[in-house]
């Protein structure tokens, strides 16, 4: 799977996810 | 070039002999067989991986004896309600949970025993119109059930004596949910599968919805059983027991799909698909464990593939006595429970 494929890949998905998502 | 890919590979001569039986145990007293699982069970300070087997109108407890044999120890009866399903708890010990219903599950129970006044008992742990229900670790149970206006999706809690402790709701999506799958790799997060085929992210800690990531029209009715973080993505193990058969991937029973989180982008990583000869309607239930997944198809046979290469490593004809009905993994060792509709569970070694 390449990043063109899929977006930018952020190994810290999860954590980021939470912070951007209503409480 | 992907679609070459992704072009499922089948062993040539598919060999029952990858499966070992190792033993048979009959239930003389069931003759509608519904599940079948394993459960750890400590009596007398001997701790012992037990087989569960459930018929509408009771479960029974077996341990294992001398010789592959195996010895009933207890039966629960349940009552009037149907038991639907076994629902596996990871990592405990002498607790078996049943989700029991009609057409959908109304009820979930827990069958223990109580070492305090030294009996077997069963205690209920919610009742609804529940859609889904997963065990997930540290003794919790998520389920997802429907009122007429909203969708709740609540975890419980349970002490090691099968109390429930305490709950948390998670931010339901609007569309119903069918299955649920921890995430291997990333200790809070959950994902389920929708009625409109999507996938969803939860934050179990906080009871976030975190994300809604489509996962495509051609395959109506996913199930998602299995979900694990690697190198920034998320892999799904999802089951199509509906799926079209297409020139590209043959007639998928199960794909792995590589979701972006952060994008909700997503690609099949691999397909799984059924074997030569069994096209058209394709399997009844199946269940999934590490890189393994077993299905009963229409035919009456059980199928198992390795879902990393994509192939169909063993295929158990239907038996002379009967066609497989359930097909699961036990908990522990590459062991498969084959079950039949007369209650007669057979287990291989794979």
């Amino acid at each position: 799977c390449s990043e063109s494929d899929l977006g930018p890949i952020s190994l810290n998905w999860f954590e980021e996810l939470s912070a951007e998502a209503p409480p | 070039d992907v679609a070459e890919q992704l072009t499922p590979v089948l062993l040539d001569g598919l060999r029952e002999e990858s499966l070992q039986l190792v033993s048979k145990l009959k239930d003389s007293s069931s003759s509608c067989a519904v599940d079948v699982s394993t459960v750890w069970w400590e009596a007398a300070g001997c701790r012992e991986l037990c087989v569960v087997t459930a018929c509408e109108s009771s479960v029974s407890l077996w341990k294992p004896l001398a010789s592959d044999h195996w010895g009933k120890v207890y039966t629960w009866q349940v009552g009037e309600i149907p038991v639907i399903q076994i629902v596996p708890l990871p990592d405990t010990c002498n607790l078996v949970c049943i989700a029991l219903g009609d057409l959908e599950i109304g009820e979930i129970r827990l069958l223990l025993y109580s070492s305090e006044n030294d009996l077997f008992k069963q205690s209920l742990v919610k009742t609804g119109n529940i859609k889904a229900v997963l065990g997930i670790k540290d003794r919790r149970l998520v389920s997802s059930s429907r009122t007429v206006q909203e969708q709740q999706v609540d975890i419980v809690s349970l002490s090691e004596t099968g109390r429930c402790k305490d709950g948390q709701t998670l931010m339901p999506p609007e569309e119903t949910v069918l299955a649920f799958a921890e995430v291997e790799g990333v200790r809070d997060a959950l994902v389920g599968t929708t009625a409109v085929n999507s996938i969803v992210i939860w934050n179990l800690k906080t009871g976030q919805l975190l994300k809604k990531m489509h996962v495509g029209y051609s395959y109506p009715a996913s199930i998602c059983h299995r979900a694990y973080s690697d190198s920034g993505l998320l892999f799904v193990v999802l089951s199509h027991p509906h799926a079209k058969e297409s020139e590209s991937c043959g007639n998928p029973a199960f794909r792995v799909v590589a979701f972006n989180p952060k994008t909700a982008r997503s690609t099949g990583v691999m397909f799984s698909s059924l074997p030569p000869g069994h096209a058209g309607r394709q399997y009844l239930e199946g269940d999934v464990k590490d890189a393994s997944a077993a299905a009963v198809l229409t035919s009456g046979a059980i199928a198992v593939w390795d879902l990393l290469l994509g192939q169909c490593t063993a295929l158990l004809p239907p038996d002379p006595e009967g066609s497989w009905a359930l097909a699961r993994w036990a908990t522990t060792n590459a062991c498969l429970l084959a079950g039949q509709q007369d209650g007669t569970v057979c287990l291989y070694q794979y």
